[in-house]
């Protein structure tokens, strides 16, 4: 494992940590989509479908448990914790993720590495994943005005996103046969989606101001 | 017929 994936790991699990924060110390998820909360937690079960069959390293194994229930966790919290549901931004979270989760399954099912099982899940899974912020994102947009954790939380999940195209130039020029193109196309797709955010990031961080999104 | 690789990155 090279330090760009691992760099990219640990700011994903950043920013879940994050999110967990900010659910927990302030007894509230407005600004959080909880469609794309609830894509993420299909994103991971779908993926990782191999825990039962292919062991890779205690590492990966213990990082794929701990994002199938920190996911399931902030599903749980936004659906069932009465405080923590009450602030939810119901009416502008609106985004219908139910045509997202449709298209990238019809997509891993013409684009896929095998045709089984295992290998159509994890595509799907590759796909659904580079788009499952899109929720977010309209969300954001349409408040407006972006809390500090929650632009700390997505800062930190386009950082994963860049680490792992790193990771991927790094392994493409020392591994003589690194070659996976659905997850480094859709991995690159959506690293672009977070272009648009972090430049106003980048913006309100220079001048030391409140993150605000244009209408 | 090529295998797919092992997927090891999360």
């Amino acid at each position: 494992m090279n330090i760009f994936r691992f760099a990219g790991d640990m700011t994903h699990l950043i920013s879940i940590l994050v999110l967990l924060l900010k659910i927990y110390a302030t007894k509230s998820c407005s600004g959080i989509s909880l469609k794309t909360q609830e894509l993420y937690a299909l994103v991971f079960l779908t993926r990782y479908l191999d825990l039962f069959t292919d062991f890779i390293s205690v590492y990966n194994t213990v990082m794929k448990l701990v994002f199938i229930a920190s996911s399931l966790a902030i599903v749980w919290c936004m659906r069932m914790h009465r405080a923590v549901r009450r602030t939810y931004d119901k009416e502008l979270d609106t985004f219908r993720h139910y045509f997202l989760i449709a298209a990238c399954f019809l997509l891993s099912l013409i684009l896929n590495e095998k045709f089984t099982f295992q290998e159509i899940f994890w595509a799907f899974s590759i796909y659904l994943e580079a788009v499952a912020i899109l929720p977010q994102l309209v969300l954001l947009q349409r408040s407006g005005n972006v809390d500090n954790l929650t632009g700390q939380y997505v800062f930190f999940l386009g950082a994963y996103r860049a680490f792992y195209i790193l990771n991927w130039i790094y392994r493409y020029i020392t591994e003589p046969h690194f070659s996976r193109w659905i997850a480094c196309v859709s991995g690159i797709v959506q690293t672009a989606l977070y272009a648009d955010f972090f430049y106003y990031y980048f913006i309100s961080w220079k001048n030391n101001a409140k993150l605000q999104l244009p209408a | 017929d090529p295998q797919p690789e092992v997927h090891d990155e999360l």
